[in-house]
C-alpha cells in the first residue's frame, strides 16, 4: 500500500497521430502498427479508447522528426481502413514515476491538480503501475515539470 | 536498441468506466480523480484521448468489486461536469512487459497480431516504455495470455 513517487520526467518535441472512427474488430490494431513498423516509424506511447458508436480512437506519439514519415504512412492506412487521421505537433510528455502507484488514486489526482493549478491542459493520459504520463503542449513543458516536482517534493535538479 | 520482452501478465475481474464528451480545459481531470479518490475507489489504469469536437474521452479501470461504488461517484461527477458515463464489466487486462520496448514498434504489432490471430478484440490500449497493456473481454483472458506467451516465446509456467 505504500507508494513512493521517485521522480518526474519531461519528454519534448513530440507529435501525436490520432485515428478516429477506427473499426473495432480483431486485426485492425495489428494492421495499423504492422504497417507503421514496416516503414520504420518509431512509436512512443499508444492509447486507445472506445467511442459510444462502437468505433475506436487510437492515438500515438512519435518524435517530431518522424511526423512527416508517419503522415505518409498513416494517411494511407486511414484511407484503407476508412477512418480519420489527425496530426498535432509541438507536444511534450510529463511523467511521474513511482512504485506501487496503482494502489493509490491519490497520485493521479495530485499530478492532475498540480497541472491544473498551473493552468496546463492535459490532452492525453496513459498510465502503468509505475508511471503516469500526461501529454501537454510543448510550451507548457517546463512549467509542468516544475509543478509536478514541487507537488511531490522531488527537489531541484 | 535491444528490446527484451521478459514476461506477460493477465489481470482479470476488471470493470471499465468511460467518460465521454468531457470538457477539455484545465482542472477537469483533477476534479474527477479527486472526487473518486475521496470516495476511496481505487483506480487501475487511466486513459485519455481527445475527440475531434474538442472534448475528451477518459476511460479508467477498477476491480469489478469496486464498480458499484464507482458508479455512484461517477454518475454524480458526470452530471456535475455535463459529460456522459458508461460502464462495462467482465474485462481483463493482458500485458507484455519488457525493457526498452519503445525503441521497437515491433513489439506492439507482434502483441496485437497475436491477439488478432486468436480473434481477441482489443478494447483499450495503454503503454509505457516497459509495458503494453490491452483491455479485452474477460472471457478471452486465458486465450490472450497463452497467445502472447507463444508469440514471444515466453515458455510455459
Ligand atoms: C480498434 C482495434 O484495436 C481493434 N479492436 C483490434 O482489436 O484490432
Ligand atoms: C479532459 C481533462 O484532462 C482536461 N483537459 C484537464 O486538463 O483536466
Amino acid at each position: 500500500e505504500r507508494i513512493v513517487v521517485s521522480g518526474a520526467a519531461l519528454k519534448s518535441k513530440l507529435a501525436r497521430v490520432t485515428l478516429r472512427n477506427v473499426p473495432n474488430h480483431p486485426g485492425i490494431a495489428a494492421r495499423i502498427f504492422h504497417t507503421i513498423a514496416r516503414h520504420d516509424v518509431v512509436v512512443d506511447d499508444i492509447i486507445q479508447t472506445l467511442g459510444d458508436g462502437g468505433k475506436a480512437t487510437i492515438a500515438f506519439t512519435v518524435d517530431l522528426g518522424e511526423l512527416s514519415d508517419a503522415k505518409k504512412v498513416v494517411d494511407e492506412i486511414a484511407a484503407g481502413i476508412k477512418c480519420q487521421a489527425a496530426y498535432e505537433e509541438k507536444l511534450a510528455k510529463v511523467s511521474v514515476v513511482g512504485i506501487g502507484m496503482q494502489m493509490h488514486t491519490g497520485v493521479a489526482e495530485k499530478m492532475f491538480k498540480a497541472l491544473a493549478d498551473a493552468k496546463v491542459n492535459i490532452q492525453n493520459i496513459t498510465t502503468s503501475e509505475i508511471r503516469i504520463s500526461c501529454l501537454i503542449a510543448q510550451a507548457d513543458g517546463h512549467t509542468a515539470l516544475r509543478c509536478v516536482h514541487d507537488a511531490f517534493g522531488l527537489g531541484k535538479k
